[in-house]
């Protein structure tokens, strides 16, 4: 039988939280394994940007959805985190297989990297608790609702929300979504879509801001190959 | 099951995309 919007977000959680009940909050053992691996050991420096990182996310929730809800932000921030090492090993077996290789110090030694996939697992779990909806704004979704939320946010914590929490520029972001989603088929349809709409929203237009890496990168193509040929506008 | 493209080619991945290939 079709599912009232409130049992579905509620089967969402419940989906969300049993997968990653087998996954700590401490990287796993073949994930130190990995560390270990690289020509310079990331794990000290995984470990202290996610103590900062917590903090200000947890603060930040606080202050968009009210004081009392800064102890939901640490509760958001840790499932964040599971499912941010989860997603990690993944994609790390994934390109091991790739491109045979073990020694991943120079993608794991990078904060962009980091923070990225942060973002993008903390952003997960903000959608699947209705926090972060394209649709409702956050305020009326089932699970936002049904968790009890209902307390006026002076804030919108939907996307790009995050990215200025964790200070991440959109198209860094937008580096990670394709292969998180890739790496975590256990993502229901709605998550995949609510990326996709991230997604879309970047490439449009918050990665052509003032600013943006992109630019950079685009200029750095220019310089960097033979020049081409434009060619004319076509009638 | 979700109809996300994925636009990624076989010689790519995130490697490649944080400029660590």
């Amino acid at each position: 039988p079709p599912q009232t919007p409130i049992r579905a977000a509620m089967n969402s959680i419940k989906q969300l939280r049993g997968d990653l009940t087998s996954s700590g909050d401490q990287p796993s053992t073949n994930l130190d394994t990995y560390f270990k691996n690289c020509t310079v050991d990331p794990k000290q420096d995984v470990l202290k940007r996610l103590e900062t990182l917590g903090q200000a996310f947890s603060q930040r929730f606080g202050q968009a959805v009210g004081p009392r809800c800064i102890v939901l932000g640490r509760q958001r921030f840790t499932l964040g985190v599971k499912l941010y090492y989860k997603v990690m090993e993944a994609m790390l077996k994934s390109e091991e297989k790739r491109l045979s290789v073990q020694n991943f110090s120079k993608l794991l030694n990078d904060s962009t990297f980091h923070t990225s996939l942060l973002a993008c697992a903390l952003e997960v779990i903000m959608a699947t608790y209705g926090e972060s909806s394209f649709k409702t704004g956050g305020y009326n979704h089932p699970a936002a609702t049904a968790a009890g939320g209902g307390d006026a946010a002076d804030t919108n914590v939907c996307f790009p929300w995050i990215l200025d929490v964790v200070n991440l520029a959109a198209f860094d972001f937008y580096k990670v979504i394709e292969s998180f989603i890739k790496a975590d088929p256990t993502l229901n349809k709605e998550i995949v879509k609510h990326l996709e709409t991230c997604e879309n929203l970047i490439m449009e237009r918050i990665a052509w801001r003032t600013g943006s890496p992109l630019f950079e990168l685009l200029k750095q193509e220019h310089e960097g190959g033979a020049a081409e040929q434009v060619e004319p506008p076509a009638s | 099951s979700h109809d996300y493209h994925f636009g990624l080619e076989d010689h790519e991945g995130i490697s490649e995309l944080f400029d660590c290939d």
